[in-house]
């Protein structure tokens, strides 16, 4: 464990309490996509199904349980809180998201590091979390005022990963001198996806401005 | 070895 990936743990977990306090203080989830937090526990289920089996360390077992627990949270909210659903604006969600399984799982089938269901369903997870924020992305574009926290949830979402980065480049030059090329790619893929959101967050924060993304 | 190395991570 290096200060990188801890700062990239603490990161992804702050998204997604200032996530669910928004939703719970609120009482809304309007400008969330629930797409991309259905695909997130996918991500969760698929990567962590070691937790029972594989014990990696106290400090990864909880925060897989918080993983899994928090996005299995945030889905119920806006599935079936009286409040929260009801503020929940299908028409903005647009995006087709159950179309990034399929290529995702075939990929994950063709390139994965050994064949077996819970490698390839690992490597899955890192394919899918990739693309998991085009559903939120692209509703962000089409609603005309982002709020605050949904800026700022979508801001820490993006750096976790951006922070893995730093740690795969720290662990590689410093630890154990191993390629791991799907989490690499995957993360960079990731991160990149994020590169023109992050553009136009700094360059409202900088200018006090209201967070708009072009079309 | 290879595969529990690949998995320490979140």
């Amino acid at each position: 464990m290096n200060l990188f990936r801890l700062a990239g743990d603490m990161t992804h977990l702050f998204s997604i309490i200032v996530l669910l306090l928004k939703i719970h203080a609120t009482k809304s989830c309007s400008g969330i996509s629930l797409k991309t937090q259905e695909l997130y526990v996918i991500v969760f289920l698929t990567r962590y199904l070691d937790l029972f089996t594989r014990f990696v360390s106290l400090y990864n077992t909880v925060m897989k349980i918080v993983f899994i627990g928090t996005s299995f949270a945030i889905v119920w909210y806006m599935r079936y809180h009286k409040v929260v659903k009801q503020t929940y604006n299908k028409d903005e969600d647009t995006f087709k998201h159950y179309f990034l399984l399929l290529p995702c799982f075939v990929l994950a089938l063709l390139l994965h590091n050994e064949f077996t269901t819970m490698d390839v369903l690992w490597t899955f997870s890192l394919y899918l979390e990739a693309v998991a924020i085009l559903p939120q992305l692209v509703l962000l574009q089409q609603s005309r005022n982002i709020d605050n926290l949904t800026g700022n949830y979508v801001f820490f979402l993006g750096a976790y990963r951006g922070l893995y980065v730093l740690n795969w480049i720290y662990r590689y030059f410093l630890q154990d001198h191993r390629a791991r090329w799907i989490p690499w790619i995957s993360g960079l893929v990731q991160t990149a996806l994020y590169a023109d959101f992050f553009y136009y967050y700094i360059l409202s924060w900088k200018k006090h401005e209201k967070l708009k993304l072009p079309a | 070895d290879k595969d529990e190395d690949q998995h320490d991570e979140l």
